[in-house]
């Protein structure tokens, strides 16, 4: 099972 | 004033099924560079970017960086309106609340317009680094989604394993397991029917199969796709937006975030 990363995560609010 | 218009109006049509099942809305912000959009599915697991360049546009006119706000599933509605062969031509006011869209046939015997209403959104934009990635797949679009859908049968999840070998497709569930592996071509007389794997180093990530079949909606817009991978960073899936004639006229790329162990 795995879980679902959200891309949030990656990416910088401008 | 923001007009532009484009000869191969079916482009846009193929762009918009490429997102309105993604997308509920999202802003195309028109600049001297051409049309841009970026934004997040709901459960933001997913990010699409899309670029229009304003060049290829057969007329492209921008007095001023505007933002229009777009219900996705309204502007689909209305383009599907538009023949495969019209020529389309998209008009915004300044400080507009519609904006316009316009069908003219190739023999210009039927000329249609329509306008719909723009929204007030409050859109967050997110920085996307440059990223070397650790592994680059190109192959054709129609495999990477005859890929998709196959696994889909098996499970919610895809393995992709990706070598200097080649690139492996797996995915598991209740019913058994399913591995697709793709060799790099080696002598292809189609450039658009090669699978080239660039790799720095081997790459394994996990992605949900619901969001690739969500992509693989853009394959219409390309005879290839390419996937760039790199361990922990989101999965970027682009189609580029060519012409009849293979001139580049703009992408479409989709970010992913991996899936995890649990």
């Amino acid at each position: 099972f795995c879980d679902q990363i959200i891309i949030f995560n990656f990416f910088l609010d401008k | 004033m923001f007009e532009a218009r484009l000869v191969e109006g079916s482009l846009l049509k193929k762009v918009m099924e490429s997102i309105k099942d993604l997308l509920n809305e999202a802003s195309w912000d028109c600049s001297g560079n051409g049309m841009c959009l970026q934004a997040m599915d709901s459960s933001h697991v997913a990010l699409v970017s899309l670029m229009l360049k304003s060049d290829g546009f057969e007329n492209y006119r921008c007095d001023r960086s505007i933002s229009l706000g777009i219900n996705l599933a309204s502007m689909s509605k209305i383009l599907k309106c538009a023949s495969n062969d019209d020529i389309i031509t998209i008009r915004a006011e300044d400080d507009a609340d519609a904006i316009t869209f316009m069908f003219e046939s190739p023999k210009q015997d039927r000329v249609s317009d329509y306008e719909m209403k723009l929204m007030n959104l409050d859109t967050e934009h997110l920085g996307i680094p440059d990223t070397e990635y650790a592994c680059v797949i190109k192959m054709p679009s129609g495999e990477f989604s005859r890929i998709c859908r196959d696994l889909s049968v098996l499970g919610d999840s895809v393995i992709i394993c990706c070598t200097k070998d080649g690139v492996r497709f797996s995915a598991k569930g209740d019913l058994g397991n399913g591995n697709i592996k793709l060799a790099q071509s080696a002598n292809v007389d189609k450039e658009e029917e090669a699978v080239v794997v660039d790799m720095r180093e081997a790459v394994t990530l996990t992605f949900s199969l619901r969001y690739l079949n969500f992509f693989t909606k853009a394959a219409p817009l390309s005879s290839q796709v390419s996937l760039s991978m790199s361990e922990d960073v989101p999965l970027m899936v682009e189609y580029k937006i060519n012409d009849k004639e293979g001139d580049s006229k703009g992408y479409v790329r989709y970010y992913l975030a991996p899936k995890i162990e649990d």
